[in-house]
């Protein structure tokens, strides 16, 4: 796609080829080059350039539409945070190994840097030393971390970290949870018990649960976000691993099917990187 | 279904003697999509849809089977042979210890892996393994590691007061030789396939402890990438099996097809929970099925 080269069907078959290949999943692909092809044959694109053009014009159509969609509640970025709510519960939801606990050291240190006092809140108690890898990354941060002794009930710790902001007038507190399946009742609801505690002790709470999510996560990613964004009121989505050679195209279907704004991406192990979504920035790496 | 969607595209061939190229053409369009939706890789399906047509075209349509039927046994075998082929149990040789590596991309499962896998050899194959996590790098890894050995009440090597990985590999292997252990797990840190020096240190840990396993953890939900960091990380370091992790998940597990056609090592394992007991010797025919929904 380098260069500008009138449209054989070797590249529209290419060019289905990096779209399956990133992940968007296979009908979202076949109708995007179905969509050119049919531009292509009423001369209505006629070289890569314009492809091109059509192609991202359309994909960001469907990356924005969530942001314009979720009004007031939800915010764009650590720099939102709303004033007037104290504390401002954040939840960290999604599957097993994908990087919640990371993206929430680098997320409290954004926040951290805003002015805000943020604590976090060690809610899963069930992995081998999943309070401890918290524990050190907020000794890292300077900043508090409430924690109870494994097997506790996770919406117990919630129940504590909650009373502990209020106590100390903390401005944000971001509570982790366990890795889990959404296919698994029992921990789903697990997780819901955690969301409706939280909210018995903040009005609103919690007022910002960001699912997160691998991009290497292939079509079950979209799944994934059906069944996490039925069990709590996720509001944004965090994709993680960017800095690997996966593009992460789940987050198209799931855009299209679900609205979810995509709120940030990780991109390392280290406490610098994430940074805000930018769907250009995206699209454009699709095809890199 | 797929067994549906073959239905439908072939009931045109009631009559037929044999199954024409036109009708599985069409039967092939309907499997390219199953195959992608199931995460398999674009190449591979090409590759697996290119064997079936082999295999299929001019086929005498079997008086027992309908078309469909037929068809779908065709792609299901096919699916079987390319998954399974050669022995997936770990190698064990005369050597003391026999080093077995962990190696994969971050979050894929190797040290909870790394727990099932030993109590499995303990309990099922009267191994005496140590554990050693050289992850210097992930926030209290080395602690995880170590809550684990006491859970399945398997020793760990521990050294926090080395901070670099190939000085706590030969201090582990050290000790496994002197106190007679038969096996040594390395459990390493995740790493990204792309990543030189990474893969560099791991290409030190093998030449260090000339490993009789190298086996690469991989989560069943990934997608399309898969073929590439299974490639690399086979290519650079080279692999000896891969354990498939997080199959209680309800992914369709088309990674498994990915990896195992393009660099050829057999799946030994398979999670399936969180739990340490949660490891299942991999089932070829139990993983066709999941594939093809
Ligand atoms: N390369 C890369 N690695 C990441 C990123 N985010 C997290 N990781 C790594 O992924 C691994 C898992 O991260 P965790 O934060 O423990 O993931 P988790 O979702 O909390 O895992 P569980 O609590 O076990 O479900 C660690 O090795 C992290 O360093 C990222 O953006 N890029
Ligand atoms: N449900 C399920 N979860 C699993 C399975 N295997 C591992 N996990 C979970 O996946 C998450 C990551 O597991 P780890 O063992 O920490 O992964 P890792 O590859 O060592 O991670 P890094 O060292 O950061 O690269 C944890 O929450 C594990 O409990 C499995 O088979 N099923
Ligand atoms: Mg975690
Ligand atoms: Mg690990």
């Amino acid at each position: 796609f380098r260069g500008k080269k009138t449209i054989s069907p070797e590249i529209l078959e290419e060019l289905e080829e990096i779209l399956i290949g990133s992940d968007i999943g296979v009908q979202t692909a076949l109708d995007l080059v179905e969509k050119i092809r049919q531009q292509v044959n009423r001369k209505l694109i006629n070289d890569t350039d314009e492809l091109k053009k059509l192609l991202r014009s359309e994909l960001l159509a469907i990356l924005t539409a969530p942001a314009k969609s979720i009004s007031g509640r939800a915010v764009r970025s650590e720099t939102d945070i709303p004033l007037d709510i104290r504390p401002y519960v954040m939840m960290m939801v999604g599957v097993n190994g994908v990087g919640k606990t990371t993206t929430i050291a680098k997320l409290a240190n954004l926040i951290k840097r805003e002015g805000n006092d943020v604590m976090v809140c060690a809610a899963d108690t069930f992995r081998a030393a999943a309070a401890d890898q918290l524990t050190v990354w907020a000794d890292r941060l300077d900043i508090p971390v409430i924690q109870q002794k494994p097997g506790t009930d996770p919406a117990a710790v919630v129940y504590d970290a909650l009373q502990a902001a209020k106590a100390r007038n903390t401005d944000v507190v971001i509570v982790d949870t366990a890795g889990r399946l959404h296919n698994k009742i029992n921990l789903m609801n697990e997780l819901e018990k955690m969301s409706r505690i939280a909210g018995r002790e903040v009005p609103q709470a919690p007022h910002e649960v960001l699912l997160v999510l691998d991009a290497a996560t292939g079509q079950n990613g979209l799944e994934q976000a059906r069944q996490f964004t039925k069990t709590v009121p996720v509001t944004g989505i965090v994709l993680t691993k960017l800095d690997g050679t996966a593009k992460g195209g789940i987050v198209v279907a799931i855009a299209r099917e679900l609205g979810v704004p995509i709120r940030y991406v990780g991109t390392g192990e280290q406490i610098d990187d994430l940074t805000v979504f930018s769907p250009e920035e995206f699209v454009n790496s699709l095809f890199e | 279904s797929l067994s549906e969607k073959l239905k439908k595209t072939l009931k045109t061939l009631r009559g037929e003697s044999k199954l024409t190229e036109a009708h599985i053409d069409a039967a092939m369009r309907e499997i390219r999509i199953a195959l992608l939706e199931a995460d398999v890789n674009f190449k591979v399906v090409k590759q697996f849809v290119d064997a079936v047509k082999e295999k299929a075209v001019g086929q005498d349509v079997l008086q027992a089977l309908s078309p469909h039927q037929q068809v779908v046994k065709i792609v299901f075998d096919e699916m079987q042979a390319m998954l399974g082929g050669e022995s997936a149990d770990i190698e064990f040789t005369s050597k003391t210890p026999n080093v077995i590596m962990m190696v994969g991309l971050q979050g894929s499962g190797k040290t909870t892996s790394t727990g099932k896998i030993s109590r499995f050899l303990s309990q099922n194959r009267k191994r005496h393994p140590l554990l050693v996590s050289v992850d210097v790098y992930r926030p209290a890894a080395r602690n995880q590691l170590a809550v684990i050995g006491q859970a399945i009440n398997i020793p760990v090597f521990e050294a926090p007061e080395l901070s670099d990985p190939l000085e706590l590999t030969r201090a582990a292997l050290k000790d496994a030789q002197q106190r007679g252990f038969d096996t040594l797990i390395i459990d390493t840190a995740g790493r990204l396939h792309i990543d030189d020096e990474l893969m560099v240190e791991l290409q030190q840990i093998k030449a260090e402890t000339s490993p009789t396993e190298i086996l690469f953890v991989a989560d069943a939900m990934t997608g399309q990438d898969a073929v590439k960091s299974a490639t690399e990380f086979n290519e650079r370091i080279g692999l000896t099996g891969v354990v498939l992790t997080k199959m209680d998940g309800d992914a369709r597990g088309g990674a498994a097809l990915s990896i195992k056609q393009m660099i050829g090592k057999p799946i030994k394992f398979v999670g399936v929970g969180e739990k340490y007991d949660a490891l299942e010797q991999f089932h070829p025919d139990r993983i066709a099925q999941r594939i093809l929904g």
